[in-house]
C-alpha cells in the first residue's frame, strides 16, 4: 500500500473528483513523456480485465484472495472505472483502479496462476452456469496484453542512475549552469543536488539572490510557505530526465555557457576526460542540429519569451548573446536595469527552437496579455514605438519554430503538473487556455498568477493517476481551512 | 490471426478457470505482446 510509505501521506486521490459531471482528463496519449504512452490508444471501453473481488466472504481457507473479470466502463488518465461482470446496468459496486496499478491483471491472469475466479456475493445466484456466462462475455471481447505489467515495469525505468553528475541551470543564478549529482530518482524526475549545496538549500529562488523580479519572488516564497504548512521541508532541486534544464557534463564547454563547477571539473573537461559518474549525451533528448554559423538570430534583437522566473507571463524580451548550437541567452526586458542587476545574472538560455520563444507581436495576434519592458505599462506599450526608441530589431517570425504538433489537449482538461517554482511539488491542474501547441496550466484552488505556460511537449505535465503510479506525492487543491 | 483494420489486435485462446473446473475463451489483445 503506497499510502503507508511516509513521502505519500497526505498525498490527493483523485477519486471523488472522477465520477463529477464535465471531469475530463487529458489523455495519456497526449504525454509523450508517460509511461505506456505510446500504446495507451490501445486501452478502450469495453476492454476486460481480472480484479481482486472485494464483494466475497472476508476470509476462506481454500481461497485467501478472491478475482473476478471487470469491465473498462470509462478511463481518466492512468483511471478506468470498472464494473464486476455480471452486475448488468447496476452500479453499486462499480470502482475506479489505476490500470497501470498491480492489482488489475489481462483475462488469464488468474488461470496461470492457479487462482480460480469466484463471483461476487452480490451476483451469485444470478446464473446457474458461470462457465456459460463467462465464455458468452469474454469470447471476441478485448484485454490487455499478457505482458502489461512487463511494458509498464519497463516504461517507468530511467535512463539515468543516482549519483550521475550533470550540469543542472542554477536556480539562483539564472545565466549559469552548476555541476550536480542524481540524488533521487521517482517516476523519472531527477532529484539533484549542486556540487556546493548547503544542508538547507530549498527549492524555490532564494529572495535575496533573485535578480530583479520581486513579483515572483514573493509569490515563490508565498506559495512554498503556504504549502509548507502541510509538506515536508523541500530540499534539493527536481526536474524531469527529459527537462531542457538538464545537460551532459562537457555541455557548458561546449556551446559556450557558464558554468559554476569545481576547479577540477572545469580541468576534467578541459582535457575532454570522462568519469564513469559523468552523465553522457546519449541519456539526454537528441538536441536539434545546427551546423555552426547557421543561427540566423542576432544579440539585440526582440521577442517575446515565457519568463523563466515567473511562468504565468509572457514578456518581451532581447537576445543579448549567441552561444553554440542554438542556443541563444535572453533576457526579460521587464527585469530591472542591467545596470542595477549583477551584469549578466538574470540571462536565460533558451534554445532557438524552443517553443517558449515567440515572435514579436505573438500575443497581440492570440489576444494573450504582454509583460511590457520596465517602466511601461501594458496600457501604453506599442511595440512599434518601443522598436523606433530602442532600434532594435524584431527576430522574423520564420526564425521561430512554428511546428504545432497534433497534441489533442483541450480546454478543461484535467492533469497533474509540476509547480515549476518549486519542482518537487506535483499537483493537480486543469487547461485553462490552449495556443497552437501552448498551454496554459492552471493550479486547481490557487489564484490564477500561479498558473503556468508550458508547451504540449513539457516533460513537466502528467496524466492523471501518474502520481500514483511512481509513487510521488500529489498536492491537491488548497482546502480553504488551511488557507 | 491480426485484426486488419488496426494490425494491433491479436487473437488469442484464455485460459479461465472458475470453481466448477478450467477452458478456454478466444479473445483479442493489443499486439504488445512481443
Amino acid at each position: 500500500d503506497k499510502k503507508t510509505v511516509p513521502d505519500l501521506i497526505n498525498t490527493y486521490e483523485w477519486t471523488h473528483q472522477l465520477s463529477q459531471a464535465g471531469f475530463i482528463a487529458a489523455p495519456v496519449s497526449c504525454f509523450k513523456h508517460a509511461p505506456m504512452a505510446d500504446s495507451w490508444d490501445n486501452i478502450t471501453v469495453g476492454m476486460k480485465v481480472e480484479v481482486e473481488n472485494t464483494d466475497c466472504d472476508n476470509f476462506s481457507e481454500d481461497f485467501p484472495d478472491s478475482f473476478w473479470v471487470a469491465t473498462v466502463l470509462r478511463i481518466a488518465g492512468y483511471k478506468a472505472l470498472l464494473r464486476y461482470e455480471g452486475f448488468g446496468q447496476n452500479d453499486a459496486k462499480d470502482f475506479w483502479v489505476n490500470l497501470c496499478s498491480s492489482m488489475v491483471h489481462p483475462v488469464g491472469w488468474c488461470a496461470t496462476r492457479g487462482k480460480p475466479l469466484i463471483p461476487p456475493k452480490t451476483i451469485e445466484d444470478k446464473y446457474k452456469d458461470w462457465k456459460d456466462f463467462l465464455v458468452k462475455r469474454l469470447t471476441g471481447a478485448r484485454t490487455l496484453p499478457s505482458n502489461f505489467y512487463n511494458k509498464v515495469h519497463d516504461n517507468l525505468k530511467s535512463r539515468f542512475r543516482c549519483d550521475l553528475n550533470l550540469e543542472v541551470v542554477d536556480k539562483n543564478k539564472i545565466s549559469q549552469v552548476k555541476v550536480a549529482r542524481i540524488e533521487k530518482i521517482v517516476g523519472k524526475r531527477l532529484h539533484v543536488c549542486y556540487y556546493d549545496a548547503r544542508p538547507d538549500d530549498n527549492d524555490f529562488v532564494r529572495k535575496e539572490e533573485l535578480s530583479g523580479n520581486s513579483s515572483t519572488e514573493n509569490k515563490c516564497t508565498r506559495r512554498t510557505n503556504k504549502l509548507r504548512r502541510y509538506c515536508q521541508p523541500p530540499e534539493g532541486f527536481w526536474c524531469h530526465e527529459d527537462s531542457p534544464l538538464i545537460h551532459p557534463v562537457g555541455w557548458a564547454k561546449r556551446v559556450g555557457h557558464k558554468l559554476d563547477a569545481p576547479r577540477e571539473y572545469i580541468d576534467h573537461c578541459a582535457k575532454g576526460l570522462r568519469d564513469k559518474d559523468d552523465a553522457t549525451e546519449d541519456l539526454f533528448p537528441l538536441p536539434y542540429y545546427v551546423p555552426a554559423g547557421c543561427v540566423p538570430f542576432e544579440a539585440g534583437m526582440k521577442l517575446e519569451a515565457i519568463d523563466p522566473l515567473n511562468l504565468s507571463a509572457i514578456c518581451v524580451a532581447t537576445v543579448k548573446k549567441i552561444l553554440n548550437e542554438g542556443y541563444l541567452m535572453i533576457r526579460i526586458d521587464s527585469y530591472d536595469d542591467e545596470s542595477a542587476t549583477t551584469s549578466d545574472s538574470d540571462w536565460f538560455c533558451y534554445h532557438m527552437t524552443s517553443p517558449c520563444i515567440f515572435p514579436v507581436g505573438f500575443c497581440e495576434m492570440n489576444d494573450l496579455p504582454l509583460r511590457p519592458p520596465k517602466d511601461y505599462s501594458p496600457e501604453t506599450f506599442t511595440w512599434t514605438d518601443y522598436l523606433t526608441l530602442t532600434g532594435a530589431r524584431p527576430a522574423p517570425a520564420h526564425f521561430f519554430n512554428r511546428e504545432i504538433p497534433n497534441h489533442n489537449f483541450m480546454l478543461g482538461m484535467r492533469l497533474e503538473a509540476a509547480d515549476l517554482m518549486d519542482p518537487r511539488l506535483i499537483c493537480v491542474g486543469t487547461v485553462s487556455r490552449v495556443i497552437g501547441r501552448l498551454l496554459k496550466i492552471h493550479f486547481d484552488g490557487w489564484e490564477e498568477d500561479y498558473d503556468q505556460w508550458l508547451d504540449c511537449e513539457s516533460p513537466d505535465i502528467y496524466p492523471v493517476g501518474w502520481c500514483q503510479l511512481v509513487a510521488h506525492k500529489l498536492e491537491g487543491p488548497p482546502s480553504p481551512m488551511k488557507n | 490471426m491480426t485484426d486488419t483494420k488496426t494490425r494491433k489486435w491479436e487473437q488469442k485462446q484464455v485460459q479461465i478457470r472458475t470453481l466448477e473446473g478450467e477452458f478456454s475463451v478466444t479473445m483479442w489483445a493489443s499486439g504488445t505482446d512481443d
